[in-house]
């Protein structure tokens, strides 16, 4: 709230996200799997829908947000998704059909950020390492599926598994950058 | 044998 400078975040991937936490967790509505799981729900839907808001709505923030660089379209990543989910999903409900769009979705809801970041060029701090530990955080989930597998009975996650290893693709040339301009001192800067 | 996944991740 302090930092009111939201030059360089994507309004668009912000807004992708809120829909894959949106339709993703329907199943509060059915099923109770822990405490912590249904905080972490609330917690993740209510951040990505406040972060929405506050970019929309907030003057200061508002002001600073880069629209004209922000032009990726959502329906060309949400309608590809939405038709892959109908035609690749476990069970042919509304809700497994939503959770696996939401899956779809999520693997490539960073594409707007990575185009604002190339086009601008200039990336502060805060958009470098957001996007850097956002992809980090998914590559953990990697790590855990791997565990997973030795350690509980053999489920079959290759919606989760497919999609989360394309995610962890989408933002291993970003890492590329991030980690050279680290290694060397220098500014981050994306190649046009 | 393979079971169905359980959707107990965030």
């Amino acid at each position: 709230r302090k930092n009111t400078n939201k030059r360089g975040v994507s309004l668009k991937t912000q807004e992708l996200y809120a829909l894959v936490f949106a339709t993703r967790y329907l199943d509060m509505f059915t099923d109770f799997i822990s405490l912590y799981n249904t905080v972490m729900k609330l917690i993740f839907l209510s951040s990505s829908f406040s972060i929405v808001w506050y970019m929309r709505r907030h003057k200061l923030v508002r002001r600073s947000y880069d629209k004209d660089h922000d032009t990726f379209r959502h329906q060309f990543l949400v309608l590809p998704c939405l038709i892959l989910a109908l035609l690749i999903h476990e069970q042919f409900t509304f809700k497994e059909v939503m959770w696996t769009f939401s899956i779809y979705l999520e693997a490539v809801a960073i594409l707007p950020q990575l185009v604002l970041l190339q086009r601008t060029r200039n990336i502060d701090n805060l958009t470098g390492q957001y996007v850097f530990f956002l992809g980090a955080y998914r590559s953990l989930y990697i790590l855990n599926w791997i565990y997973r597998y030795f350690t509980e009975p053999h489920y079959v996650h290759w919606i989760t598994w497919i999609s989360g290893f394309v995610q962890t693709l989408l933002y291993a040339d970003f890492f590329y950058y991030y980690l050279n301009s680290w290694k060397n001192n220098v500014k981050l800067t994306l190649p046009a | 044998g393979c079971l169905p996944a359980p959707k107990d991740e965030l």
